[in-house]
């Protein structure tokens, strides 16, 4: 996984 | 999103939802934690600081404004408006015993050492620990309304229906985040205990209540 991703879960 | 992860946000929803009704509609906070509805709001305050930096969808920007303005709402309910029916005297739970502890392990274990991102990391691992104050009141107290049993089989659902997620996720998406899957882990161990006694006396129509 890329370590700055975007955070898509609550 | 898979329908691990939705369900598992409006379990979430219907957690946040049911604690305030409950408040609202009995207009008394009696035998509810507000150290950890403090705790809950600034879990969201510092996790969701992304909204003011990132737009990932509608849904997303939606759930996290409900979250926190739900959460904000419920402290206002305790502490100020029914204040008189909060049960400080059962609520004595230390938060810096959590608060410190966790502020400290977001500084030393996170993705990348930056501010939102320690934040995000400090917001996660209080998130798995927040609900401990309401179940050291339970205990303190010997017994839960039913209601504010349900609304904690909720918020324990939602984590555990994220950790299947995970999983799906690794799987068929080759996502994976390690800080955010131990904390989960730890979180829904919390609520092992209680959702033993959940599904052996509150499902069966009798109180929540321990012996003493």
């Amino acid at each position: 996984y890329t370590l700055l991703r975007e955070k898509d879960e609550l | 999103m898979n329908i691990f992860r939705l369900t598992g946000d409006l379990s979430h929803l219907a957690a946040i939802i049911i604690l305030l009704l409950k408040i609202w509609k009995t207009r008394s906070c009696a035998g509810i934690s507000g150290k950890s509805q403090l705790l809950f709001a600034l879990v969201f305050t510092t996790r969701y600081l992304d909204l003011f930096t990132s737009f990932i969808s509608l849904y997303n920007t939606s759930m996290k404004l409900i979250y926190v303005a739900c959460s904000y709402a419920t402290v206002y309910l305790i502490y100020m408006k029914f204040k008189a029916t909060y049960d400080g005297n059962h609520d004595t739970f230390r938060v810096e015993f959590l608060v410190v502890p966790v502020g400290g392990l977001s500084f030393l274990v996170n993705h990348d050492f930056s501010p939102l991102e320690i934040l995000w990391t400090f917001s996660i691992y209080l998130e798995s620990v927040a609900i401990l104050p309401q179940l050291f009141m339970i205990s303190k107290t010997g017994e839960a309304e039913t209601i504010t049993t349900h609304y904690l089989f909720f918020l324990g659902l939602y984590r555990a229906l994220y950790l299947i997620n995970w999983i799906w996720r690794y799987y068929f998406e080759g996502f994976f985040d390690l800080i955010a899957v131990v904390a989960g882990v730890v979180q829904t161990i919390l609520y092992c205990d209680f959702f033993y006694l959940y599904v052996t006396k509150v499902l069966k129509g009798k109180k929540l209540s321990l012996p003493a």
